[in-house]
């Protein structure tokens, strides 16, 4: 079960993972008591750096940003990079008047932690914004597909195909992007095959629509089913992008807390 | 400023993989 839910989460944040997670165990097990530690001045000035220049673009990042949750949601990982990096400058100072100082290797642990832990909060908050630019995308074409039950005429059909195509394609393009970027097999292939069925329905549904005026301007009889017909498809399709915005919003923690 | 953002986390885990690395390295030798 993968722990990080896209692969560019994981490519970022897995090695460094586990670096840490094998520190701390080094650590409580007492493999790095009584051995000095040498200057860490540069690489942890790198840090520093490196934190620096993230907070300066994440915060670029939140002001030209519209999505109000990204605002309220990336500050507090802000903070604790910068709180973390303070933490081991901090060490790395202590380090230099003693070696063997032990407050200073907690705080190389914490601060390493912390760096960590910043980071993940950082990129699942903006994650959490790109998938809610594709649900927004998946939103808009729920409701048009809506405006199926108002096309009356031919020239209402060529319309509505002619708007909902452009729609569908940036759809489409942006799951199959998402489907590619899940580190989650099961949550690739439930989008894989909700999209194929959506692109699927979309012929089915012009027809419908396309049988529905036919019958109407006609004044015969089959119009009811011609109705319920589109209505069938029209819920369908509808049911397959709802599933695809529950999916997208779906982590790998959700399923572990799930089992 | 999106993907600089996430460039510039890659570098900021890398800077900390090489830190730990150091104290790490210096536990093993």
């Amino acid at each position: 079960m993968p722990v990080f839910h896209t692969k560019t989460i994981e490519s970022i944040l897995e090695p460094v993972a586990q670096q840490i997670s094998h520190l701390v165990i080094m650590h409580e097990e007492g493999e790095v008591d009584g051995k000095a530690i040498p200057d860490l001045t540069v690489p942890v000035a790198a840090v520093q750096a490196a934190v620096s220049n993230l907070v300066r673009v994440g915060k670029e990042t939140v002001q030209t940003t519209e999505d109000q949750l990204m605002k309220r949601d990336m500050p507090p990982a802000f903070i604790k990079v910068e709180n973390s990096s303070s933490k081991l400058v901090q060490a790395s100072q202590m380090l230099k008047a003693d070696p063997y100082s032990v407050p200073a290797r907690d705080y190389l642990i914490d601060g390493s932690r912390g760096i960590l832990s910043g980071t993940s909060d950082l990129l699942l908050t903006f994650d959490e914004a790109e998938v809610r630019k594709i649900i927004r995308v998946c939103k808009g074409i729920l409701e048009y597909l809506t405006v199926a039950e108002v096309v009356e005429t031919m020239e209402d059909l060529i319309t509505y195909t002619k708007n909902l195509g452009p729609g569908m394609t940036k759809m489409s393009k942006m799951i199959e992007e998402r489907q590619q970027e899940l580190t989650h097999q099961e949550h690739r292939q439930m989008l894989v095959n909700s999209m194929n069925t959506v692109k699927e329905l979309l012929p089915v549904l012009i027809s419908a629509i396309k049988i529905f005026v036919t019958t109407k301007s006609s004044r015969g009889g089959g119009t009811e089913e011609a109705e319920r017909n589109r209505r069938f498809t029209f819920e369908k399709m509808s049911a397959e992008i709802n599933e695809i915005i529950r999916v997208l919003q779906l982590t790998t923690w959700d399923e572990d807390a799930w089992a | 400023p999106g993907r600089e953002m996430v460039r510039q986390a890659r570098i900021l885990a890398q800077a900390t993989s090489d830190l730990v690395n150091a104290i790490k390295m210096d536990a093993e030798g």
